[in-house]
């Protein structure tokens, strides 16, 4: 988070942003389920904060090596741990050798999330030399109430059974944000199964007021991965920022290409560089980065080039095993460009190249009677001309329970995040490490509501939801569109990031809100087919569903999503002011391409009377004919704000199920 | 008691804001399944009283598929594991 809050336009220094405005969210208190949390890192401070907010009603439990008299204070406010349901599972004691019986984190995830969600500022942090800078939560003056539910078992699991018991305990606690970096597996449940208690968990926090911010999960870039899916949940993208790690590769004939690293150096002077190049007919097959197999007398004191499909991170830890082993002292991976980094093991120095620069230097090495190259530490290079993107492993909508309900709904940073961690993380340093994730990204939304929440603490979940998605940013600061990675890199899309990349200043003051109160929920229920029982159990008081089931496409939500255009479609949507009463807001259309989109009325008219108006929007096709997804927009303006909103259309005169069925 | 497995048997928004009756009432509907009251203290993991009304306990495949029958139970799900991300 050393930079991630100044690419947010949240720079603790600039007096005018809603850092500030909202008292960094002093009053506000964040609930996080996680891995728990380590009470001794600096970011978890209470320096300068008053008393524990009126309407806390939790606890500070005591357990291994977590005294709640010392270890909880003016910014930790509660902590509890849940873990009888898993052990129920795993049917074994826990180790306790290697994890404590207690909010303590020996994982170092729940630490991370809750430091970049409302830790306090920490200075001079860096990791292995880079991001150096000052580390603090979207919320400063938040604090937290910690919920440990996953456990170092497995390599991190959570159970539902006590998701859902951190949930009914967090609702009673009187938390106001939750934030969960926790996902679930491909094909989903339904939204109103407790096999995903975070849906039903959910539910009942947001029918109480409590925002929920879960992560989309790291399944991209293919589509239709995204998770966390029903509409009541603030569903969270990951993308990158405006910070890189370059490292210059030198070659001897003196020509230089720049790598990503996170290694500390030193530098290493011309070193022999080789590329494993079998004979046979398969000549690439022994330069395949993890299925290295060298000989000691072939890498000893040599930089070895490999190349890789593989593009998540195993293929380049077992290349820098077996380099190291070999006596090598440098690895260049070319693999799929990606921004995400993590050091190799003992500070091995591993570079990544794309493909193009992996080929240019193997067509140096195959020239060249004895190639050498000089590899140089990395550098932190901030802002121009670094442009955010969609991380690669963000996963990706559209959302396959309920395809009209676009998911993820937003994105943030969540690449190369530096944070705090638990002493015990194995790739931390001296108490701070840089993850990558959907599981960085959802704090930093998390930090941001409750900020919101300090500004607009009568703002419903929704409207927090709809002030986020109709303000985030498509484009970058230059004007020109953000992309999102993948093979190839391609603009982004709302599947991507939903409205886009969270701007926390313009969500403070979006000009009107997309509200749902319960019976917007409740007709969500009734169009996905739930029985009246089930909806009047889940909600709690008496449900009748109307006997024509109302359409999906009619949730108030601020997106519109029509996986299945046939015939001409009016959709309802509803905004409620909450800028100045006097207000004039006329609309702009983007159609999606082979639409024609219109809205009725096209302005709407606004006094100290009338704070919310409905409207319309017909959309149809122009062809006959099947198509993917384009996409547009709706954007209602008044000078002042612009409230946009993510069309996404997919012709179907040929469709593979019964539409209607939506 | 080998074959039990962690049931969540959700049973919707509370009908009441007595948190202690709640559990009561969870015990009570437990216990007609499994026989008496003892057994299901012994079997109930959880008792979910304040957000939401329903519980966890060690359940066999038969036990669950009962409880579902029940009035008032909307919902017997085996419990599930989620990742970090």
């Amino acid at each position: 988070t050393t930079r991630s809050w100044d690419f947010l336009g949240l720079s603790s220094q600039s007096p005018s942003n809603i850092l500030h405005k909202s008292s960094m969210g002093d009053g506000v208190i964040i609930g996080v389920l996680d891995t728990g949390i380590w009470p001794e890192s600096e970011s978890f401070n209470e320096k300068g904060l008053g008393p524990v907010p009126s309407h806390w009603k939790g606890v500070c439990e005591s357990g291994d090596r977590f005294n709640a008299t010392i270890d909880c204070n003016r910014k930790i406010i509660g902590a509890r741990w849940f873990i009888d349901g898993l052990l129920a599972e795993y049917g074994k004691p826990l180790n306790r050798s290697t994890e404590f019986l207690s909010p303590r984190d020996a994982h170092g995830h729940g630490t991370h999330t809750s430091s970049t969600a409302a830790g306090s500022f920490v200075t001079n942090v860096s990791y292995k030399g880079l991001g150096h800078g000052t580390i603090k939560g979207g919320a400063p003056n938040a604090r937290l109430a910690i919920y440990k539910v996953c456990w170092k078992v497995l390599g991190g699991q959570c159970s539902s059974a006590d998701i859902l018991k951190a949930f009914d305990e967090a609702i009673h606690d009187g938390v106001d944000v939750l934030s969960l970096s926790i996902g679930f597996s491909i094909p989903l449940f339904s939204e109103v199964d407790e096999h995903d208690g975070i849906a039903t968990g959910s539910f009942h926090a947001v029918a109480r007021g409590i925002t929920v911010v879960c992560a989309a999960a790291n399944d991209g870039p293919s589509a239709e991965t995204v998770q966390n899916t029903a509409p009541w949940i603030i569903t969270v993208a990951a993308s990158t920022m405006d910070r890189s790690f370059p490292t210059s590769i030198t070659l001897g004939n003196n020509k230089t290409f720049l790598g990503l690293a996170m290694f500390t150096g030193p530098e290493i002077g011309f070193a022999s560089l080789i590329y494993p190049e079998s004979k046979g007919l398969d000549p690439t097959a022994a330069g395949v980065c993890q299925s290295l197999s060298l000989s000691k007398t072939m890498v000893a004191g040599k930089v070895v080039l490999c190349f890789t499909t593989v593009s998540r991170r195993t293929a380049i830890t077992s290349a820098s095993a077996a380099v190291k082993e070999a006596g090598g002292v440098g690895l260049i991976v070319a693999k799929n460009p990606s921004d995400v980094l993590y050091p190799c093991n003992e500070d091995f120095p591993c570079i990544e190249v794309d493909y193009e620069i992996g080929t240019r230097i193997l067509f140096y090495i195959r020239s060249t009677r004895s190639p050498l190259v000089k590899l140089r530490p990395p550098k932190t290079f901030i802002g121009k001309p670094l442009s955010a993107k969609v991380a690669y492993f963000s996963s990706r909508g559209p959302n396959s329970i309920t395809p009209a309900i676009l998911k993820p709904d937003i994105a943030a940073p969540g690449v190369n995040i530096l944070a705090a961690t638990s002493p015990l993380d194995a790739l931390g340093e001296g108490g701070y490490v840089m993850h990558s994730g959907t599981s960085m990204s959802t704090p930093h939304v998390a930090g941001i509501v409750a900020l919101l929440k300090a500004m607009h603490p009568n703002w419903s979940p929704a409207a927090i939801k709809s002030a986020l998605v109709t303000t985030a940013w498509r484009n970058g600061p230059s004007g020109l569109p953000i992309f999102a990675e993948g093979s190839p890199q391609k603009l982004a899309n709302p599947f991507d990031f939903g409205g886009g990349i969270m701007n926390p200043n313009g969500a403070a003051d979006p000009g009107l809100v997309y509200d749902i109160g319960k019976a917007g929920y409740m007709q969500y229920l009734c169009a996905r087919g739930y029985n009246n029982s089930a909806i009047s159990r889940l909600v709690g008081q008496n449900t009748k569903c109307p006997i024509k089931k109302p359409s999906i496409l009619d949730m108030n939500l601020p997106s519109i999503t029509i996986p299945s255009l046939k015939n001409p479609i009016t959709i309802k949507r509803s905004v409620t002011n909450v800028g100045a009463p006097e207000s004039i807001y006329r609309a702009t259309i983007e159609p999606p391409i082979g639409t024609i989109v219109s809205v009725n009325p096209n302005a709407l008219v606004f006094n100290s009377t009338v704070r919310k108006l409905d409207f319309t929007i017909t959309i149809s096709a122009i062809h006959r004919m099947n198509t993917g997804y384009y996409f547009g927009s709706l954007s209602w303006a008044d000078g002042v704000h612009v409230v946009r909103i993510p069309l996404s259309v997919r012709t179907e005169f040929l469709q593979p199920y019964d539409a209607n069925d939506d | 008691a080998a074959n039990s497995q962690v049931h969540i048997v959700y049973l919707g928004e509370r009908q009441h804001d007595n948190p202690k009756l709640l559990t009561d009432t969870h015990h009570d509907l437990l216990a007609t399944i499994v026989g008496s009251k003892e057994l299901a203290s012994e079997l109930m993991v959880y008792s979910y009283r304040h957000g939401f009304s329903g519980f966890a306990a060690k359940l066999t495949e038969s036990q669950a598929q009962k409880l579902s029958e029940l009035p008032g139970v909307v919902r017997v799900i085996p419990n599930s594991l989620h990742k970090l991300q």
